[in-house]
């Protein structure tokens, strides 16, 4: 990262979005910069209020080719999306949009929220990282909005200038972003696994810590769907018809494999979740509204299976996007929701959301 | 005068490593002070910093800073990186 000291000399930071964009609508144009704007401020103290007239520090703005007073020009579509200046009296800390551009709150065209939260990084004091994965790269990239944008590269270059978010806020900016993709018990952590990301959620609220998985096994392709540990201390991880084991970081020899070679047949393409039972040796590997049980000692699919998965465990009849076992409890994730299961009652005890691990 | 494509595109490739270069990899002036009418005729009163670094040197450095290899030469990944769509801060110090 790169910063442009001193940065602001005070915590409370205001706004103004002097004018918008007719590619998308006003309250489309106000919550993505509301939004971009919280991606800083759950990572740092720094708080930002909106204005409506007047000279606020940051001042937001879409114009064409040379606009304004401003000494830097736009150059048409393409090219040049935006910029902003660092803090500052002045120009400082204003950001300015090329209207050229086709604006968009989803991945066509430019989405004006990775943009904007770009540009604001700027206008905190930030210049441009030559890590590939952080926001503060130059080039635009589109990402998936259920991840969070910042990379760890982004987080210190930030925290450098205005230093940590109070406790209290933990991991509250993670909570807009938690997506069920995998969540599992690793290593005696609990573990949440975004497209890119991995989160250890410590216990007793001591806190989350996110990791890029290329961080802990660079050999992974991003976009893990199922993962598991299984009674040998080793981690499977699913995409597609493909799957890794691992053991600690090391990624074992022989992998990727197909998936049927643990008996699928040819037609199961992916796995949606998994989870193996440390007490009896066996994984249930849950596929649409079927699971299917792999018994670990024999390295074989059990007879019988696929069998309906609401059959055997009443109460769950969605799709399972994730599931792991705690304290003899199973937990399945479908979207925003998980259901606490007791496996030897075989049924559902409650139902909470999917980011409770996570103090939201 | 048959056009040579080749020329042409030779051209335009000049024009458009110059261009990058010149926004993003020439040290910029304080935003603040542009925008005062400044006396032109006496560019040593501008209290402009030129930047004598060559265009080779900045090239290497735009090199350098997107992890391409350093060649100080405008080659096909070089082009193809600075007609990315990006912002327009400069990537050196402001």
């Amino acid at each position: 990262y790169g910063i442009t000291l001193p940065g602001w000399k005070k915590n409370n930071l205001t706004y103004r979005i002097v004018n918008h964009t007719p590619d998308m609508s006003k309250k489309d144009v106000d919550k993505a910069v509301e939004k971009a704007f919280e991606v800083w401020s759950s990572v740092t103290p720094l708080v930002f209020s909106r204005i409506h007239e007047g000279i606020a520090d940051i001042m937001i703005a879409f114009g064409t080719k040379a606009h304004g007073h401003c000494p830097r020009y736009f150059d048409g579509p393409l090219g040049i999306l935006a910029h902003a200046f660092p803090p500052g009296i002045g120009f400082g800390g204003d950001v300015h949009f090329d209207e050229d551009e086709n604006w968009t709150a989803g991945s066509a065209g430019f989405n004006l929220f990775l943009v904007a939260a770009h540009e604001f990084g700027h206008a905190l004091g930030l210049s441009h990282s030559n890590d590939q994965r952080a926001l503060m790269f130059p080039n635009y990239a589109y990402v998936s909005l259920s991840e969070f944008p910042l990379s760890p590269d982004d987080i210190s270059g930030i925290q450098s200038i205005y230093g940590e978010a109070f406790k209290s806020q933990c991991c509250s900016h993670y909570c807009a972003y938690i997506e069920m993709f995998v969540v599992s018990y690793l290593l005696q952590n609990l573990f949440h696994i975004s497209i890119r990301h991995l989160w250890r959620v410590y216990p007793d609220n001591l806190g989350v810590e996110r990791e890029l998985i290329s961080t802990f096994w660079p050999a992974l392709s991003p976009g893990i769907e199922a993962a598991y540990e299984n009674n040998k201390d080793q981690i499977l991880f699913f995409k597609g018809n493909r799957f890794w084991a691992v053991s600690g970081y090391r990624v074992l020899l022989g992998y990727p494999k197909n998936i049927n070679t643990l008996g699928f047949p040819k037609g199961v393409k992916k796995i949606d979740a998994a989870v193996c039972n440390k007490n009896t040796g066996k994984t249930d590997f849950f596929i649409g509204d079927k699971y299917w049980r792999f018994d670990e000692n024999s390295q074989s699919m059990e007879k019988g299976y696929p069998r309906q998965t609401v059959k055997d465990f009443p109460g769950i009849n969605q799709k399972v996007d994730a599931v792991f076992q705690q304290k003899g409890l199973l937990y399945f994730f479908h979207g925003s929701k998980q259901w606490e299961f007791d496996p030897t009652a075989k049924k559902v005890i409650r139902e909470i959301k999917s980011n409770s691990w996570f103090n939201c | 005068v048959p056009v040579h494509p080749e020329n042409d595109s030779q051209g335009d490739n000049a024009k458009l490593v110059q261009d990058y270069l010149n926004k993003f990899y020439a040290v910029e002036s304080d935003p603040n002070q542009l925008g005062l009418k400044i006396n032109v005729s006496d560019p040593k009163k501008l209290g402009w910093r030129t930047n004598a670094e060559s265009t080779t040197q900045k090239l290497q450095k735009m090199q350098q800073f997107f992890g391409l290899k350093v060649t100080g030469k405008p080659d096909t990944e070089t082009l193809e990186m600075m007609k990315k769509p990006r912002c327009g801060v400069p990537d050196v110090g402001l």
